[in-house]
């Protein structure tokens, strides 16, 4: 990753699977 | 170039395989503690335990969908331990802190055994 412009990504990155049905 | 780096990611994933766990989807092993039976992921535990590492790396037993520990582990302490696995948040109770302790010890968790050196030393007031 040595030379790569690396940014930050704070967000929600996957959708988030419900407690239930 | 440039890469974007999903600062949360890891604790989203583990957030959604806990509510896999908990809806018993995909779960593929039992883990019996004396007469307690926990549902769990073989590759969450084999992640997180030496133990279960060893054990689902094994041919022979990497297929068995229940195993049971040695009578002498302590179901709370077991729970507390599978708790952290899937959330990252260990909860230390000073009244379960030795069974905790020696559960991680017995499924080679050695980072939490360390980190419950510290928590008996730091509770310790001699």
């Amino acid at each position: 990753y040595e030379g790569v412009n690396t940014i930050k990504e704070r967000g929600r990155s996957i959708h988030e699977i419900p407690r239930q049905d | 170039d440039s890469c974007i780096q999903f600062t949360r990611h890891a604790s989203d994933v583990l957030l959604n395989l806990n509510r896999l766990r908990s809806r018993d989807i995909l779960t593929d092993v039992t883990i019996l503690v004396n007469r307690q039976q926990f549902r769990a992921h073989k590759t969450v535990l084999m992640a997180c335990s030496g133990l279960f590492y060893s054990i689902f790396t094994d041919s022979h037993k990497c297929n068995l969908n229940a195993i049971s520990l040695d009578p002498k582990v302590d179901p709370e302490g077991f729970a507390i331990l599978l708790e952290f696995m899937y959330t990252s948040r260990l909860t230390l109770k000073e009244s379960l802190i030795m069974s905790i302790m020696n559960t991680a010890i017995y499924l080679q968790m050695d980072h939490v055994v360390d980190t419950c050196h510290r928590f008996i030393k730091s509770s310790d007031p001699s």
